[in-house]
């Protein structure tokens, strides 16, 4: 089709046979870097908060064609809550510069593990990060989980979120855990919280064996271990557009080579 | 191998100047050299038509574009022609059997991003390069 909406009248018009349809779309996911067509199971992930995100930073990359990376990284700072730090270092900044590929992550913990008596609130997050095509490399990643404004037996108090990662299970006693950060939260503060895991997704991708998810854990200013639930962070049976999950920033580390077919 | 038959064809399309044209206005070349001239034509593709929403998230589709046309002496009046294409011009013309003319393809080639679910339901935004024709010249 032309400029007016007119039909090219050099352009040779027939509809495409069957097989000539299959191996035409084979090509085009080929062009995408796919082996086969994605077959997702979605109940209602497109309304879920990972691709809520990630379509807001698409918008974002694409109405603004020129600045595609600054966009991105604008979009993503103003997705940031005014409590959670800024992306002020060097590195990270430079990071989302050289980003050419971004993913969220699904939790996949459908409920939470049993945990000891001392562990008993711990909550655990799972993510599947063996999908990652070759060659890509994760330059920043983060965890994001909600916080909802708490009931008022805490509104004035403070809690204590930590994060872990998972280092090795055990069938007979309690995960080895490392601490990745410790966070004071204003029992009436709202947003998204964001945690940096890059170098925990980074040995992910690497060594998928050593991926066994997070665990949090939540205290009050006393001491005192209480749920997720309880300082207000969205869980599995919370809003589906304030389920945590995770997003990774990728560079292509190799050139890509097209297999032969 | 299809010269004749494809300049029969080329002599009937309509005349398009691509975006940024430059160089002599229509009377200074031949009519029919501006009908076949090599330039860039609209080709989308429809995720939508493939049948593929229920994975790629956005876009519906995109414009993809395509070069097509002659590229034949004199060269300004194609858009966008390399300078090595004015030697191929020159050597074609010498020994036209064996040395074909310039070809008609993209020059300026630009990027699109896809935002798709993979089999787990993970959200990928992933910007490919060079999936858009922009601008079309000889090579």
């Amino acid at each position: 089709v032309d400029g007016n909406n007119e039909v090219h009248p050099g352009f040779i018009h027939r509809r495409l046979r069957t097989h000539e349809k299959r191996e035409m779309q084979k090509e085009i996911l080929s062009i995408l870097g796919l082996p086969h067509r994605p077959r997702p199971h979605l109940s209602q992930g497109k309304y879920n908060s990972a691709p809520l995100f990630m379509l807001d930073l698409y918008n974002t990359i694409s109405s603004d064609e020129k600045s595609q990376v600054e966009g991105l990284l604008d979009r993503y700072q103003s997705t940031r809550t005014t409590q959670s730090p800024p992306l002020t270092t060097y590195q990270e900044t430079a990071f989302l510069n050289d980003a050419d590929m971004v993913m969220s992550f699904v939790n996949l913990v459908e409920y939470d593990s049993e945990f000891s008596p001392q562990r008993r609130h711990h909550k655990e997050f799972k993510f599947n990060l063996s999908q990652i095509p070759e060659g890509e490399a994760v330059t920043a990643a983060e965890f994001r989980l909600y916080k909802e404004c708490v009931s008022p037996t805490f509104r004035n108090d403070t809690f204590q979120l930590k994060v872990y990662q998972v280092l090795k299970e055990h069938p007979d006693r309690e995960a080895d855990l490392f601490l990745l950060e410790s966070r004071s939260l204003w029992a009436a503060e709202e947003g998204w919280l964001e945690f940096d895991i890059t170098a925990t997704s980074n040995l992910w991708v690497m060594s998928p064996v050593h991926n066994l998810g997070l665990q949090i854990s939540l205290e009050t200013s006393s001491g005192q271990s209480i749920t997720s639930k309880e300082a207000g962070l969205v869980g599995r049976d919370g809003a589906l557009e304030k389920q945590p999950f995770m997003v990774a920033f990728f560079k292509v580390s190799e050139v890509y080579v097209r297999t032969t077919r | 191998s299809t010269g004749g038959k494809r300049r029969q064809q080329n002599r009937n399309r309509s005349t398009q100047p691509q975006d940024g044209s430059r160089g002599l206005g229509p009377a200074d070349y031949n009519s029919s050299d501006q009908k076949t001239a090599c330039r860039r034509h609209e080709l989308y593709v429809s995720f939508r038509d493939l049948g593929w929403q229920d994975w790629i998230i956005a876009p519906e589709g995109y414009a993809a574009n395509y070069c097509d046309g002659e590229c034949s002496f004199p060269l300004n009046a194609h858009m966008n022609a390399t300078n090595h294409a004015i030697v191929q011009t020159l050597v074609h013309l010498m020994n036209p059997e064996n040395v074909p003319k310039p070809c008609c393809a993209p020059t300026k080639l630009h990027a699109i991003s896809v935002l798709y679910f993979d089999d787990n339901s993970n959200v990928i935004l992933k910007k490919y390069k060079n999936m858009v024709v922009r601008a079309c010249g000889c090579h």
